[in-house]
């Protein structure tokens, strides 16, 4: 899986999130990526989030939307992301990651899982990591 | 206000000799998304160049380089959606399209609907004029390699792509 997220000058934000889904899933199975909440979700209000991970997990707790669920109550992108990934594993045993926003410029990329390749760019920086705790910085 | 993106590839199992190519292909697509940013482009067109570039980037599930269903075939799916007006679009099972993302933005800026599947979406692609492709330039050796090595009733694909534990 694949997605980004973004804000741009205007403070608009979206997400966009792409999939070849499950290795040797059976014909016709749909998982996250597409549901809206699930795959991702985007709101000027709140945040954009997009998801990877166990498709059918993820879809359970409705993934995207819970982290922004958690930003409204006043959590910051990267504790709402990290909750609502800790709660995915807890409830239902799903790992997967998350690449969230916020309209101020906020940000965060967190995952339960062993790895996700991850980068942002803001002010000139390019960030990016792909075990956790791994956060490499340089100019572009 | 700063323009920012943030792109990911797949959570799960990437392995070592696959890892720096991964890092370097968020990069290079963070980075071109960044200057549509910078040049004043809409944070829409920054997601869906920032993930074509992934689609087009045979290290990773999505496009060229997705995994293959139990009989071999590809089937993809992909959403984006717009935070000023909650406008969204998502195209499900869809095959032979280099691009679902830029499928799915056709359906969010082209159609009322939310999600368009399977046939469906391919007959809408057809109808916007996107390009079909062969199913076999959307699959990688690596891709071959992973769908043979888990058709045994005895695998579990879903340990070999997500990993045993995070």
């Amino acid at each position: 899986t694949v997605g980004a997220v973004a804000v741009d000058a205007e403070g608009n934000v979206a997400c966009a999130t792409s999939t070849g889904g499950m290795l040797n899933k059976m014909e016709g199975r749909v998982g996250d990526t597409p549901c809206i909440g699930s795959g991702g979700y985007a709101d000027n209000l709140s945040g954009a989030v997009s998801t990877t991970g166990y498709g059918e997990d993820i879809m359970k707790v409705t993934l995207a939307r819970l982290v922004l669920f958690h930003m409204e109550q006043g959590q910051s992108a990267e504790a709402a992301s990290d909750v609502s990934l800790a709660y995915m594993k807890s409830r239902v045993g799903g790992l997967g990651g998350v690449v969230t926003v916020d309209p101020r410029g906020n940000w965060a990329a967190c995952f339960s899982s062993r790895q996700m390749s991850w980068a942002a760019a803001q002010g000139g920086t390019l960030h990016h990591g792909l075990y956790a705790g791994e956060h490499f910085t340089q100019n572009i | 206000m700063l323009p920012l993106v943030v792109v990911h590839g797949g959570a799960g199992h990437v392995p070592k000799e696959r890892s720096e190519n991964s890092a370097m292909g968020v990069c290079s697509a963070t980075q071109a998304a960044y200057r549509i940013l910078q040049d004043g482009g809409s944070s829409m067109d920054a997601v869906v160049e920032a993930v074509t570039r992934l689609e087009n980037n045979p290290f990773f599930n999505a496009g060229c380089g997705s995994v293959l269903n139990v009989k071999g075939d590809v089937e993809m799916d992909a959403i984006v959606m717009d935070g000023r007006t909650l406008a969204s679009g998502a195209v499900s099972a869809v095959r032979n399209i280099a691009n679902p993302v830029q499928l799915a933005r056709l359906v969010m800026d082209k159609t009322s609907h939310a999600c368009l599947t399977a046939e469906g979406a391919s007959q809408f692609a057809r109808s916007m004029g996107v390009v079909e492709v062969p199913q076999e330039s959307l699959i990688t050796e690596y891709a071959r390699m992973r769908w043979r090595n888990n058709l045994e009733p005895s695998a579990n694909p879903v340990e070999c792509q997500m990993g045993k534990m995070g």
